[in-house]
């Protein structure tokens, strides 16, 4: 789009192209292409660059709504990891144990999907590779009961962060969202501080606005973590997200292993989607 | 709804007496807008709102006594056609059928294949399952579980590369005369060319018959681009479209049916091994309209 040379009408229709191709879907597109496009009729934006330049700049403003630093002060703190089937909540899981530990915290992880076959095998397998420790239950155990006794386990042997995996759900499913609730109900009655992070997939199209909205009134949202950023999927979806629920994305997948994880860069990010 | 915004649309419209050509597009508007936030693709939708068009300016629609049913009535039917019939499994030949699950990661393989061998099982088959993801941890032991659950066998090794142990599976469903053989292959992005060409290969040392993208519904623009590498890298014969118990509105099947051309088969809709189910494209119709 940014390589033709002046502002015509075809320029518009391209952008909006784009844009809805990288999911950023319609409304959005359409707020985000009517504030350029009031900008260009009171002479603010009068060529292609200052086109691009402006755009990025309106993408950029809507992923840096709400950030504030997940605090990590208290000792120890719980992290629930929640999101749809399949988005990369324990691949996750194992890549912020990591993370974290490299940057000096004592990390517990709880193997907390005790309903998908081999849920806990696959993160256990992960601890191990990883030289994390991890508290993994039958599968069938109730979740909520596992991450009591590993908020009593963390207490007693000095952990900083307990890094809880939670098996896979559809926000449409009323009881599965109630359960999460459950969990962090437990943890907040130890006076234990939880945190939820979102795990959503980049190639998520518009549901992924109900399934944030959905566990955020469950459970509360203080951060998403978008995978698969490797693929080519732009996470479009992410700026209709970030505009209606204030929640910061705090960290991207950028593949398979434990090492591809980066925190999130607003600037990095919408220049890959304006490619 | 969308029938209630044209309805909308189309009494505004009225007021001012007969309806023209001109009225007509701000009711497309509506479809247009209506299918891009079901996830159709951006250039799907573009083909499908001219095709509605050239049959909306009609009088089909411009002297009807209600024209927003109209529209919408052929919208469905466009919609409809271009899902087109539901799929069957390939079947014929010397047995074993040979299956392939592919896809992006994450999409609902493993679980797939275990459904897919438990409805076979149900129709009197004899299915072997086949565990040729090595990679992902636990991936072998997630599809030997399934197939305890199912009472399905599993060929699984310790380690290995996924073409020998397909040959290998291939081998042993020979042996044992079984009727089908469903392979479980590792989620990867179509732009892996190595893993893409390890699906090549999976794929002529097995002689499939059927090559199934499973592809997850909530799955938004990407699956256009998705869909057709894998079908002119690997080559498809079918579509199965998962968490279809969301309530994602599932364009995805338009853009994939388009770009491919290959027959929806299955749809998931849930994580219990009975959640399969054969596809109706009048009810997908529905769903992705909204
Ligand atoms: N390419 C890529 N693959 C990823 C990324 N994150 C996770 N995956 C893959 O996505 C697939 C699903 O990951 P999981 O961690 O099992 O996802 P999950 O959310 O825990 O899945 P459920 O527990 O079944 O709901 C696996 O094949 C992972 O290797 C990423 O950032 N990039
Ligand atoms: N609700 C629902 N969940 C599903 C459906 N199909 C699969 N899942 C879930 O989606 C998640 C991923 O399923 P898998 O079968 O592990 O996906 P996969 O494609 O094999 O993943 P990789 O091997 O990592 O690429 C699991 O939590 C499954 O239980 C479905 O139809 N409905
Ligand atoms: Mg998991
Ligand atoms: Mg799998």
């Amino acid at each position: 789009v940014f390589s033709k040379s002046e502002l015509s009408a075809e320029v518009w229709d391209d952008l909006e192209e784009m844009l809805i191709t990288a999911d950023v879907g319609v409304s959005t597109t359409e707020n985000i292409l009517g504030e350029l496009r009031g900008r260009e009729r009171k002479g603010q934006i009068r060529e292609i660059d200052g086109l691009r330049e402006g755009l990025h700049q309106e993408l950029v403003a809507r992923l840096n709504q709400g950030i504030s630093a997940l605090a990590l002060d208290d000792q120890p703190v719980v992290i629930l990891v929640v999101g749809f089937n399949g988005a990369g909540k324990t691949t996750t899981v194992a890549k912020l144990g990591r993370y974290w530990q490299q940057a000096g915290k004592r990390v517990l992880l709880v193997a907390g999907d005790t309903f998908r076959a081999a849920g806990g095998e696959q993160l256990n397998i992960w601890a191990e590779r990883l030289g994390l420790q991890c508290i993994a239950g039958q599968r069938g155990a109730d979740a909520a009961a596992l991450l009591f006794d590993a908020i009593a386990s963390a207490r007693a042997r000095g952990f900083d962060v307990v890094l809880v995996d939670t098996a896979g759900r559809i926000h449409t499913k009323t009881n599965l969202m109630d359960e999460l609730g459950k969990m962090r109900g437990i943890a907040q009655r130890q006076q234990i501080e939880v945190r939820t992070l979102l795990v959503l997939d980049a190639s998520t199209g518009q549901n992924g606005i109900a399934q944030a909205r959905a566990f955020r009134d469950a459970v509360g949202l203080d951060g998403i973590v978008v995978t698969k950023l490797d693929g080519t999927a732009k996470g479009g979806v992410l700026f209709a997200v970030a505009d209606e629920l204030g929640a910061p994305v705090r960290f991207v997948g950028t593949g398979e292993q434990p090492d591809d994880l980066v925190v999130f860069d607003p600037e990095a990010f919408v220049t890959a989607v304006l490619e | 709804t969308l029938s209630g915004k044209l309805q909308a649309v189309f009494e505004r419209l009225g007021q001012k007496g007969k309806l023209g050509e001109k009225d007509v597009e701000e009711a497309l508007r509506e479809v247009r807008l209506a299918l891009l936030e079901a996830d159709v693709h951006f250039r799907v939708v573009r083909g499908l709102v001219d095709r509605v068009r050239a049959r909306a300016i009609g009088s089909e629609v411009l002297q009807s006594l209600t024209p927003a049913q109209q529209v919408i009535k052929i919208v469905h039917e466009e919609l409809v056609g271009l899902l087109g019939e539901p799929g069957k499994l390939a079947s014929g030949g010397a047995p074993p059928q040979v299956i392939m699950l592919v896809g992006l990661q994450g999409s609902g393989k493993t679980t797939s294949a275990a459904k897919l061998a438990l409805h076979l099982k149900k129709q009197g088959q004899r299915p072997l399952l086949a565990a040729a993801d090595p990679y992902r941890p636990a991936a072998v032991e997630q599809l030997r579980i399934l197939g305890r659950q199912t009472e399905v066998p599993v060929h699984a090794e310790s380690a290995g590369d996924p073409v020998a142990i397909s040959r290998a599976a291939l081998q042993e469903a020979r042996s044992n005369h079984l009727s089908h053989l469903i392979i479980d292959t590792a989620g990867r992005l179509q732009t892996d060319n190595a893993l893409m060409g390890e699906l090549q290969r999976i794929k002529a040392a097995v002689s499939a018959t059927e090559v199934l993208l499973v592809a997850d519904s909530t799955i938004g623009q990407e699956a256009l681009r998705v869909a057709e590498t894998f079908h002119t890298t690997v080559g498809l014969t079918g579509i199965i479209l998962t968490k279809l118990d969301g309530d994602a509105r599932g364009g995805a099947a338009l853009s994939v049916r388009e770009v491919t051309g290959v027959p929806l088969k299955f749809l998931g809709t849930g994580e219990m091994l009975e959640a399969i189910e054969p596809f109706y494209p009048d009810r997908m119709a529905s769903r992705i309209l909204g």
